[in-house]
């Protein structure tokens, strides 16, 4: 049973999971006519980094985030960036979108100069979360469990971490048997994307290579949030 | 050093 203190921090959780979307005319620009492969680029460019002020707005009304030092909350948003926008993007991809706007997407995506290698895995993952039909409960969780990993590179106060996750982890887990009772390895499922997330990581890095050979541009805080010079 | 622009999100008023 969700107890009444869960039930309240899965909804301030689902709250600001909810408040902060993408704007929706930034949402929209992404659908209009074709652009070349440069203008895509700079379309996802500014998508992302709109993406990554969603993220933080998110993240500092997870419950208690604030109260981490200082650089750890740096730590834990630059570490779990990449694997919050790729869960945020898939829950994006997968939702009903009027017929036609999905293949614009991907093809918007598909014209902007990421490699083929990565291409793959990425409308994998998206495909693989697709599949899962998540309610908005657990992708707003899974979201704050994502970014509240303790072990991400430079995080000092683990415990501190940890102490906030768990709580998340086991609400979630409740939730799931609650929600799908016929299928008792649907938290379980949900847990492996966090681990296929995980690898998006390392063809991310690559991507970002890929795309700073061909002299191509990021914002200043995608330059910071990716380690990019 | 370059003033941290993740940093002055994050001292933001929360929900601006």
């Amino acid at each position: 049973k969700i107890t009444k203190e869960q039930q309240a921090l899965m909804q301030v959780i689902v709250d600001a999971y909810n408040r902060h979307q993408i704007p929706q005319d930034m949402a929209k620009k992404l659908l209009q006519d074709q652009y070349s492969a440069e203008e895509n680029f700079l379309l996802l460019t500014e998508m992302a980094t709109n993406q990554v002020q969603v993220l933080v707005e998110f993240t500092k009304n997870i419950p208690g985030f604030l109260s981490l030092n200082h650089e750890d909350q740096i730590a834990l948003l630059k570490g779990s960036a990449v694997e919050a926008m790729f869960l945020r993007s898939a829950q994006v991809f997968s939702r009903k979108r009027p017929s036609g706007h999905t293949d614009v997407l991907e093809e918007r995506i598909r014209k902007s100069g990421i490699s083929e290698e990565f291409m793959t895995p990425m409308f994998n993952f998206y495909k693989s979360i697709g599949e899962l039909h998540m309610m908005q409960e657990e992708q707003a969780l899974l979201t704050a469990i994502t970014i509240l990993t303790p072990d991400r590179p430079y995080v000092r106060d683990h415990q501190a971490v940890e102490r906030l996750q768990e709580p998340m982890l086991d609400v979630l887990r409740k939730l799931c048997s609650l929600q799908h009772p016929h299928e008792p390895q649907y938290f379980a499922r949900l847990l492996g994307r966090l681990t296929e997330l995980r690898t998006l990581n390392h063809y991310h890095a690559e991507m970002l290579t890929s795309w700073r050979m061909n002299d191509h541009k990021f914002t200043p805080l995608l330059c910071e949030i990716w380690d990019v010079e | 050093e370059e003033p941290s622009l993740l940093k002055k999100l994050l001292l933001a008023p929360a929900n601006s």
